[in-house]
């Protein structure tokens, strides 16, 4: 575990409990896409499947536990909450993620470094991970009015990558033969996705206005 | 071996 690695997992961590955070205490999911928390919820899920055959630390499986237990219930939240589900814009999010799970699965059965099922999923949910943000973005540029909330959520989450390339490059840099192009590969596309995101969000909040993105 | 590949990584 190098300092990178830890921040990364704090900031996404943190992306979750604003998330969370936002939805159970004023009890709306208003700009929150439903297609990207249903995205991550299969990312968490076919990334953890090792979760009970290989044990590395306590803090590994429980930070495991804790994405996987909070990306299902904010689906749930958002799909059968009684209050929470009618301040979902369903009209507004309407990118078609089931094509993004397509090309990502025969992606994963392409390329991939092992070909063993546990490996394809894993595999698969890198490339998955890497575009799950794109209907939230989508829709970020559609409600324009981005709520401080959601704002930072989105920043958190195209953070925690950003501390991840970091580690790699550390790991790569003090562990012989850490080499892995696949998840680097991912991993530096994910973060490249922020970036205008990242660019909108520091200008708003360098001029202390309210953040917009260009339609 | 097990430290050596990503999938300590979350």
């Amino acid at each position: 575990m190098n300092i990178f690695r830890l921040a990364g997992d704090m900031t996404h961590l943190a992306s979750v409990l604003v998330l969370l955070l936002k939805i159970h205490t004023i009890k709306s999911c208003a700009g929150v896409s439903l297609k990207t928390q249903e995205l991550y919820a299969i990312v968490f899920a076919t990334r953890y499947l090792d979760i009970f055959t290989s044990f590395y630390s306590i803090y590994n499986t429980l930070m495991k536990l804790i994405f996987l237990g909070s990306s299902f219930s904010i689906v749930w939240y958002m799909r059968y909450h009684k209050t929470v589900r009618r301040t979902y814009d369903r009209e507004q999010d309407t990118f078609r993620h089931w094509f993004l799970v397509l090309p990502c699965l025969l992606l994963a059965l392409l390329i991939h470094e092992k070909f063993t099922f546990l490996e394809v999923l894993w595999t698969f949910s890198l490339y998955l991970e890497a575009v799950a943000i794109l209907p939230q973005l989508v829709l970020l540029q559609r409600t324009r009015n981005i709520d401080n909330l959601t704002g930072q959520y989105v920043f958190l989450l195209g953070g925690y990558r950003g501390f991840y390339i970091l580690n790699w490059i550390y790991r790569y840099l003090t562990e012989p033969h850490f080499v892995h192009w696949i998840t680097w590969i991912a991993g530096l596309v994910q973060t490249l996705l922020y970036a205008d995101f990242f660019y909108y969000y520091f200008q708003s909040w360098k001029n202390n206005k309210k953040l917009q993105l260009p339609a | 071996q097990q430290e050596e590949n990503t999938k300590d990584e979350l």
